[in-house]
């Protein structure tokens, strides 16, 4: 009855362009403001940039080299081992554990099931007006449909009038609704898309970032000591039908300029109309008087490169792709418990100029890994933490291969904290 | 102390230089791992050669390294690999 309910929010391909990471250009305030009442950390890393080995990697807490999963094709349970994952082990703990939009990377890497029924109690959930995501619902200059990377639409235009993430948020906060009156806890995980690409999102997000306003990466070049195997040549969004376009030669030409300020201005717009649909569900978690007992772990996959090195996309080691955002609020630990009527998650506009600067919450600048999220987790609710695990561990069902960051959440520090800001 | 925080990532190549699958390259076609391994004053990547069928990297075979210098090189464009002549791999590395 007691136990803390977790709703663990990851976002598709988000590198660390947020106000809460001191990235002054972008608009993200309710994502900042889940920062000012979390533990952030700021050298968080995947341990390898790409979607679902990244996924598999921290959801079962082992590296990629034991889930063996360095591609999108082969479900770990066949390939290297029957290892628990996160929501697996809440739900033997006695949660609800649901899954909403991109948790688990679809396909053969979770089994075509999202690792249904191992590791949630109800059937995963995938927005309907995803399988519209990469078809030609982008108007180009030309009037006509296209499918290209720079994809800011009219709502009302795109098919069902809706889009992922907005269906996600809707459906996620159904959710909670219902887990408000059940006498289980919950472990709600929410998958946003975007900023994953196509960058498809409601054009107006566009006027946040004028163009005028955009620079180009402050290392646009490709380094002259960075080894050829190093590099990584972006061929996904070479084949979006813009990007196609400017007929690039491979794999060291470089996009025009004008066009790169255009890519870096959706992914911007992209984040800020992300940030929205976390503001919304981060509203409705207080409006059901949630927040007091609810864990809100907030992170990506994996970073992306908006042409530093001269490259694009992820599929890399440098920093700006493998850097992810990573924060925790928890409930009398990072923040003091709401005051009952307290609002401490409400909707923020990214288009009120007024929204007030977001005081920091604490920061943690120790260097830290994805892979240590599971037992993170699993101790911050108050479960046994699953043991350290031996080296090779295939054989092994239930073990992490990460550290527990619990030692940053000490609560006489933030005690001590706390007074002190008092 | 932050110095004794490290973390760990990596990356698979198909071949030392970029084509058409060196982003995502299938299991069977890995020849390349990159293993990086980060603290708060360096990011040091040597790029193994990696083989599939048995899963094993073979860091005596090094194709190529990186080091960047966090203070000096933020952004890592100066890889100063071959400046220290790529030095012992780190006793941490060796398996």
């Amino acid at each position: 009855k007691d136990a803390l309910n977790v709703l663990l929010i990851i976002v598709d391909d988000l590198r660390t362009s947020l106000g809460c990471y001191g990235d002054k250009l972008i608009r993200s305030p309710n994502i900042d403001q889940l920062a000012s009442h979390s533990l952030l950390f700021q050298n968080a890393f995947a341990q390898q940039a790409v979607c679902a080995p990244s996924r598999v990697s921290f959801l079962t807490g082992r590296r990629p080299d034991t889930t063996r999963l360095y591609d999108f094709n082969s479900y770990w349970r066949v390939q290297a081992g029957n290892f628990s994952t996160i929501p697996q082990y809440f739900k033997e703990n006695g949660y609800v554990t649901m899954s909403v939009g991109k948790v688990f990377h679809p396909g053969i890497s979770s089994n075509h099931s999202d690792d249904s029924p191992y590791s949630w109690s109800v059937l995963p959930y995938h927005p309907s007006s995803e399988k519209y995501e990469n078809t030609k619902t982008c108007r180009g200059p030309d009037g006509e449909l296209h499918a290209n990377l720079i994809c800011p639409v009219d709502v009302a235009d795109v098919p069902e009038g809706t889009l992922p993430d907005k269906q996600s948020t809707k459906k996620a906060i159904q959710l909670l609704e219902k887990m408000k009156t059940s006498t289980s806890p919950f472990f709600l995980a929410v998958g946003y898309h975007k900023p994953h690409i196509p960058f498809r999102y409601p054009k107006e997000f566009q006027k946040l970032y004028p163009l005028e306003n955009i620079t180009l990466a402050p290392d646009p070049q490709v380094p002259p000591g960075l080894p050829p195997v190093a590099y990584n040549p972006w061929m996904d969004i070479r084949q979006r039908e813009d990007v196609e376009a400017l007929n690039l030669s491979v794999p060291y030409g470089s996009i025009p300029v004008d066009f790169q300020k255009k890519i870096r201005q959706s992914y911007f717009a992209s984040v800020s109309y992300m940030d929205t649909q976390v503001g919304h569900l981060l509203n409705a978690l207080d409006d059901l008087q949630l927040t007091n007992s609810t864990i809100v772990a907030f992170t990506s996959d994996h970073g992306w490169a908006l042409g530093e090195h001269g490259e694009w996309a992820k599929y890399s080691n440098f920093d700006v792709t493998t850097r992810v955002p990573l924060m925790f609020y928890v409930p009398g630990r990072t923040a003091p418990l709401p005051e009952a009527g307290e609002k401490l998650f409400r909707y923020i506009d990214p288009f009120d100029s007024i929204s007030e600067l977001m005081e920091p919450g604490r920061q943690v600048k120790d260097l830290v890994e994805l892979v240590s999220l599971f037992p993170t987790l699993t101790g911050l609710a108050g479960l046994h933490v699953p043991p350290h695990c031996p080296r090779p561990s295939f054989h092994v069902d239930l073990c992490r291969e990460g550290q527990s960051l619990l030692k940053y959440f000490q609560l006489h520090d933030l005690e001590e904290d706390l007074t002190l800001r008092g | 102390n932050p110095r004794e925080s490290i973390a760990y990532s990596q990356y698979p190549r198909p071949a030392d230089y970029p084509q058409w699958n060196s982003d995502k390259p299938n299991l069977k076609d890995i020849r390349v791992m990159g293993y990086s391994i980060r603290t708060i004053d360096y990011r040091y990547t040597v790029w193994v050669s990696f083989n599939p069928h048995e899963f094993l990297a073979n860091f005596s075979d090094v194709h190529a390294g990186e080091l960047y210098f966090v203070d000096s090189d933020p952004l890592q464009d100066h890889n100063m690999y071959n400046d220290t002549r790529g030095g012992d791999l780190p006793k941490s590395w060796t398996p």
